[in-house]
């Protein structure tokens, strides 16, 4: 089982997307995929189309907090492959709560290698914020795969997660890798998508995946159905990018 | 002095472009602006171009948790009339440090109004989260601008900063008032945009801004100049849009 944190403390770049649909293309490629969504907004969620009363009973905080364990909240979803740990509304204040537990920062480490779980891979979809359920999810994770929207305000903040990962790898979890980082809703037309993407390579080299997501308007209509974009429009720009990044992904892991 | 919280839990959906270039329109409207930067990841300070090494010097986490008044670290801004109190890198453990700490909801308010404050108007741009640092920028606040990306997943979170606007009206700030829901990053040639457009106008009337900012390239690359759009492309649908928002909002405040 490979655990992937989906991070960036960054607002808006894609986390959910990403862990969604990169998630649904694995498991078209007959992988079997285990979101865990550790956002209290529950994008991740809704996306998958969980219903909220599923949600309300059946989600991380009741094995993050409560006694649960991972392996009961596990709610299947309409796409083959495809099943969550949903977010509930009680996440919210988990930040708060987990401040003053013992083992703050590794409970969903424990919770997620307690019993074995029916999956080839997990994504962990963090909020935008390098809090304790972000640790939480760096602590817990193999590799992590940070979004990165085209833009000025966005590059701004790689050096703070790349740093964080650092941080976690030398303190909480030294096995911590950058699986990649990925580049989303890239418009071919405007130069701030290719400076940034030019600037990226140039320093960063490998760690950036080959694969770039386009800004496509078939993503963001998607989570109205409450479908990933493969299901929702297979034949759009944004399922056939995911699709390739999840290629490019089993082709890295099998050289390994 | 009016204190406008700009707040949203959900990330990207231009908060900090919102408070730095609303702030700069109203600053060409000759009111006095003062942006205090309540968000760790420090978006608005070096979007108005304040040097890093000025920043962790002269920052909000001085006056938050430390002891200095907040009217010694305000830093002016190469635009006239518009200055700001930045963020530094101690802010992204306040969250954690205010915790235990006495009036840990209201430590901000404390300050805003502990001496007088050359301004007009404050704009305090927020974090994407409900935590420590949002309560206290609601706590401090008269209203909040909320802004909302014309997006599905932006819409889910819309329903969870009202809920905490009550709370925080309820139990903290009794005057805390909404400005207006701002509608950005406007797409007019995608469906998803108007959807969300009419949806908002009929469920929330007269809440949401009659003025709409739309998605606009020179608005994400004036950062990387370091100046708010009016600076940078003044001519810009993006810069004539924040400037109509000023308008709105003074003739609204004269009326009443
Ligand atoms: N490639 C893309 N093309 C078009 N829209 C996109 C693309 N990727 C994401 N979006 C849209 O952009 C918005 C932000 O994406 P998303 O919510 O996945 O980001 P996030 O990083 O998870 O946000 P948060 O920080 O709030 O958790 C969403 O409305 C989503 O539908
Ligand atoms: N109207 C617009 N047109 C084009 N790009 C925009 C517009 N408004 C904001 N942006 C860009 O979208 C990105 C997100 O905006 P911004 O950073 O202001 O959002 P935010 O809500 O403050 O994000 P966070 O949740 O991370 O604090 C930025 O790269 C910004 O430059
Ligand atoms: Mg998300
Ligand atoms: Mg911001």
């Amino acid at each position: 089982m490979k655990v992937i944190a989906v991070a960036n403390q960054k607002g808006g770049v894609g986390k959910t997307t990403t862990a969604v649909n990169l998630g649904a293309s694995l498991a078209i490629l007959e992988k079997k995929v285990l979101i865990v969504d550790m956002d209290p907004q529950g994008n991740a969620t809704s996306y998958v189309g969980v219903d909220p009363e599923v949600a309300r009973e059946n989600n991380v905080y009741r094995s993050l907090i409560g006694d649960r364990p991972l392996k009961d909240l596990v709610v299947k979803t309409s796409f083959p492959n495809l099943s969550i740990v949903p977010a509930g509304p009680d996440l919210a204040g988990a930040e708060v709560e987990l401040v003053d537990l013992e083992r703050r920062e590794t409970r969903l480490r424990a919770r997620l290698y307690e019993f074995p779980l029916d999956a080839d891979v997990v994504f962990i979809d963090c909020p935008p914020s390098l809090g304790l359920l972000t640790i939480n999810a760096l602590s817990a994770a193999h590799s992590v795969i940070v979004p990165l929207q085209c833009e000025y305000l966005a590059m701004e903040g790689l050096g703070r997660i790349l740093e964080t990962i650092e941080m976690v790898r030398s303190s909480l979890n030294p096995s911590l890798d950058v699986e990649g980082v990925l580049l989303t809703m890239f418009d071919g037309r405007n130069n701030l998508s290719h400076q940034v993407e030019e600037e990226l390579r140039k320093h960063l080299g490998s760690i950036v995946f080959d694969t770039v997501i386009p800004r496509n308007v078939r993503i963001s209509e998607s989570p109205s159905f409450g479908r990933p974009v493969l299901m929702y429009a297979y034949s759009s720009r944004g399922a056939v990018k995911y699709l390739e990044l999840a290629e490019e992904l089993l082709e890295k892991w099998q050289k390994r």
